[in-house]
């Protein structure tokens, strides 16, 4: 999962 | 996204709203700190930068769109608005703002949940928007008489912030995000840099009488 991203907050 | 989540957005849109408000109506900056203004677009920038990588929802991009766009128009009217920018304090605004963005940089550099290009920006903008209110805090104190538009900014910051806090506490019970140290402590230390400003807000508003910070 390198390319997990989960920044889903302002 | 819950409740809380959504009204810390609302309550950061709406104090950016407030700012602007202030500005525009009054073609005056007059106790508001560019060097807070200006650390808040380098934030933004950097940590939306996943604008052209990251879909998340079209909610999250406008609101991306909205909150750089915004904090450009304040310091653009601030540097070059021809009435705006002869209202700067500028004799009062002298926080060293670039020691806060190395100091972010570099505890981005050490601290951040990957080390790739937008982790880093990402624990850069987090560590930075956490101490980017500092300037405009000290020119509060500074100058003494706080008007009414740019403390009510303050204070939807501060509950911006507050709210977000409840956000995570719920994520954090109903999705068991259990790794967000970073922004946990960020927003920690952040919510307590307006912990001294409610409390003299709150005073203020009890007794009636005009928000005054001492020295």
């Amino acid at each position: 999962d390198d390319d997990e991203y989960d920044h889903d907050e302002l | 996204m819950n409740a809380f989540r959504f009204l810390g957005d609302m309550t950061h849109l709406f104090s950016v709203l407030v700012l602007l408000l202030k500005i525009y109506a009054t073609k005056s900056c007059s106790g508001v700190s560019r060097k807070t203004q200006e650390l808040y677009m380098v934030v933004f920038v950097a940590r939306y930068m996943d604008l052209f990588t990251d879909y998340i929802s079209l909610y999250n991009s406008v609101m991306k769109v909205v909150f750089i766009t915004s904090s450009a128009a304040i310091v653009w009217c601030m540097r070059r608005h021809p009435q705006v920018r002869r209202t700067y304090d500028r004799d009062q605004d002298t926080f060293r703002h670039v020691v806060l963005v190395a100091a972010s940089f570099v505890l981005a550099l050490i601290f951040n949940e990957r080390f790739t290009f937008r982790e880093i920006c990402w624990a850069f903008s987090i560590y930075l928007e956490a101490v980017a209110i500092l300037p405009q805090l000290v020119l509060l104190q500074r100058s003494r008489n706080v008007d009414n538009l740019t403390g009510q900014y303050v204070l939807f910051l501060g509950a911006y912030r507050a709210f977000y806090i409840l956000n995570w506490i719920y994520r954090y019970f109903t999705e068991g995000h259990t790794s967000r140290w970073i922004p946990w402590i960020a927003g920690l230390v952040q919510t307590a840099l307006y912990a001294d400003f409610f409390y003299y807000y709150f005073l203020s508003w009890k007794n009636n009488v005009k928000l005054e910070l001492p020295a």
